[in-house]
């Protein structure tokens, strides 16, 4: 069986609420290393990788593997009830058709338990190989988020090119176009406002803005963001879920080819 | 114009 106690519901709500809008129904896949998660958007241009480690958890107990089956917007509706700081824990049986989930707030005075239906999904799986990117940026994620809604007012894409310049994001649109070009900052009083570029090789890569903008949903779960590229590879949009290593919301986005 | 690759084109399906 599963027992899985989190400290703060607020990580699963926000990583449900982040990833709705691209995935509807995906399985929750368990295992004594913790629970992870991998979902195609309906176009197979983007997707979304979970992990959320056992150490996140305490205490944390999974036997054998499980597929949790979930619809989104059903457990949305569930996770609505927790509030951010409450204590939540998720049981599920060996071969489940509901997941049991379990709300206390931090001062142990209310309990709310809930029971949300499993559905079987059928879903496609991808093999991600550990790629060494040409170039990584670790930037404050509001920043990431604000450059992408900025240019989608313009065009439905953006070029992202890195050089020993920077990183210039490019985008236009019939009213015209705009950049942004972000360099290397290093703030000593505030870290979060750190922007690292890493840059082994110069990279451009053009994508769908709609889809950036869609992850940037997840910018409330970490201060920073860390993106990753290489020529004619997809995109890697990573947030850290927790302190500890391991413990990620990451998307990937096919990017777009030729002229 | 560019065109959208989809995901399949670089990862392996499992």
């Amino acid at each position: 069986m599963l027992e899985a106690r989190l400290d703060q519901a607020e990580i699963l709500k926000k990583v449900v609420d982040a990833i709705k809008d691209l995935v509807q129904d995906c399985n929750f896949d368990c295992n004594d290393s913790g629970i992870a998660l991998q979902a195609m958007d309906n176009s197979h241009v983007a997707l979304v990788s979970m992990n959320l480690q056992a150490d996140s958890f305490a205490p944390y107990r999974c036997d054998r593997n499980i597929a949790l089956g979930v619809n989104l917007t059903s457990l949305t509706k569930v996770l609505r009830a927790a509030q951010n700081t409450d204590i939540l824990t998720l049981r599920a049986l060996d071969a489940p058709d509901s997941l049991n989930l379990v709300f206390e707030s931090q001062d142990k005075d209310r309990i709310s338990e809930y029971d949300l239906k499993l559905m079987d999904i059928d879903q496609e799986h991808l093999g991600i190989p550990e790629t060494e990117y040409a170039a990584t940026i670790k930037m404050p994620s509001v920043e990431f988020r604000r450059i992408c809604t900025d240019l989608m007012a313009l065009s439905e894409s953006v070029t992202i090119e890195a050089s020993k310049d920077g990183i210039k994001f490019t985008c236009s649109g019939d009213i015209g176009n705009g950049s942004v070009t972000l360099r290397q900052h290093t703030n000593v009083e505030n870290e979060k406002e750190n922007i690292e570029i890493e840059l082994s090789e110069p990279v451009a890569l053009t994508f769908s803005l709609k889809y950036l903008v869609n992850f940037c949903k997840a910018a409330g779960l970490s201060n920073t963001v860390t993106i990753c590229l290489s020529n004619e590879v997809p995109l890697l949009v990573s947030y850290a879920l927790t302190s500890k290593a391991g413990s990620n919301l990451r998307f990937y986005l096919a990017p777009k080819i030729g002229d | 114009s560019s065109q959208q690759s989809r995901l399949e084109g670089f990862f392996k399906v499992m």
